[in-house]
């Protein structure tokens, strides 16, 4: 369970400086389920969770990382407790609507995959300064997705029909073959693990919805607005150099794979070049109506792969529609935001010098395979009187055309 | 446990149960 808890101040007048201002005025406390039948599943989970507040986020120092102010573990109670900085009230509901699932903007999926960018390019940079042991905590076993197909298969194809199912078989058969054989040769980094809307907390400064819709893709200039105040609110947590990161190859646009598109969204931040020089007047300091932008939910953060993170957000929290519309300005924003951060302040620049897109989106296009599979072992007998089924079917099926898009089976 | 009893146990009125899923 999450609560929201609201705090009042005691007046200090021994101590002015501690004003209100420099004081929280809302926690989350988050309480992991204590039954018996949940604790083997919650406590390590819990434990993952503490460990990167407590050990890796300061390391990496991000703005987008709420702090943590307390968090415990009672064995006998079998209860843990966390208590977060508040990441706001989101300016999306998240989750499923009543049509479907609520998916980002094709804006807010620029800004998220800006900041995953930076976020993995501070976990490679910072690599040594960071917890070894950080293997994947729930990796699931080609045995446990393959118990799992055939009842997925049983209750999907109904409603998905036989083509859709086709492409969940055929990830099924590249899971071992592409993902599990390569994956270990990408470009490696902390994963957050589970990064769709939802673990992404968009949210006004004040607090407010600040009627900032709720549709996908089409509301560009709300968007913006939305956009440029996040970029100012990131801005005031950064100090990092922008300049040059010395890397004076010519970048490589990958040939774009099929449905891969450059974007017709215009967007403020395309001010950096493939090789993540940016230019020298990238945080304007231009004040505009501050938004929040946090990371939540470490729970399953580990090291590996880190561009399954990117096919995750692309599969999971786009509509199709907007995913295409937009995914070459999505990997090349997180690409450039992940040079700039692997390599600012670094003496040695650890991504690879000869990476170029090309490679990422080949990585991407493997990850696509795993990141659907995630579906069949959590879906595979999902019955809930109350979840519209066809709403579920919709999802699954966004999902699966990722594999087709990104050609993950060649 | 809800928010209105953690309020009630607590003496307070400023829990809010939300979900962060």
């Amino acid at each position: 369970a999450v609560y929201r808890i609201h705090l009042t101040h005691r007046q200090d007048d021994n101590n002015p400086a501690r004003s209100a201002a420099v004081q929280p005025a809302t926690l989350i406390m988050k309480v992991i389920d204590s039954s018996p039948g949940n604790r083997a599943v919650f406590k390590p989970l819990h434990e993952r969770e503490v460990l990167f507040y407590n050990e890796i986020a300061p390391v990496l120092d991000l703005a987008s990382v709420p702090k943590c102010y307390y968090a415990h573990f009672d064995e006998e109670a079998g209860k843990g407790t966390i208590l977060l900085e508040d990441a706001g009230k989101p300016t999306h509901k998240g989750g499923l609507q009543k049509d479907g699932f609520e998916t980002l903007t094709a804006s807010q999926a620029v800004l998220a995959m800006t900041e995953l960018g930076r976020f993995h390019g501070r976990s490679i940079a910072l690599s040594s300064k960071l917890p070894r042991d950080l293997s994947r905590p729930l990796d699931r076993s080609i045995e446990e997705i393959r118990a799992a197909f055939p009842s997925f298969k049983k209750t999907w194809t109904p409603l998905l029909g036989e083509e859709v199912i086709g492409r969940y078989e055929r990830a099924l058969e590249a899971y071992e073959k592409v993902w599990l054989v390569q994956k270990d040769t990408f470009v490696q980094g902390l994963v957050h693990g589970d990064y769709r809307l939802g673990n992404i907390i968009f949210s006004a400064e004040d607090g407010q919805r600040d009627n900032v819709p709720d549709r996908d893709g089409d509301d560009l200039d709300n968007a913006h607005a939305f956009e440029s105040g996040v970029k100012t609110s990131v801005a005031r947590g950064y100090q990092e150099a922008t300049t040059s990161n010395g890397d004076s190859q010519p970048g490589t646009v990958a040939k774009s794979p099929k449905g891969l598109v450059t974007p017709g969204i215009p967007t403020t931040s395309n001010d950096t070049t493939i090789n993540g020089n940016a230019s020298p007047n990238n945080h304007p300091n231009t004040p505009t109506k501050l938004f929040t932008f946090k990371h939540v939910d470490w729970q399953t953060v580990s090291r590996g792969p880190v561009l399954f993170d990117v096919a995750y957000l692309l599969s999971m929290s786009i509509t199709t529609e907007t995913r295409r519309g937009c995914e070459f300005d999505l990997v090349h924003a997180w690409y450039t935001a992940c040079r700039e951060a692997a390599g600012a302040g670094n003496d040695q620049f650890f991504l690879s010098a000869d990476l170029n897109i090309s490679p990422c989106v080949r990585e991407i296009s493997a990850a696509c395979v795993a990141v659907v599979l995630v579906s069949v072992t959590t879906m595979n007998n999902f019955r809930a009187p109350e979840v519209p089924m066809r709403a579920v079917a919709g999802k699954l099926r966004t999902v699966s055309e990722m594999l087709v898009d990104w050609r993950s089976f060649e | 446990i809800t928010a209105e009893w953690l309020n009630a146990k607590l003496g307070i009125n400023t829990i809010e149960h939300i979900s962060l899923q």
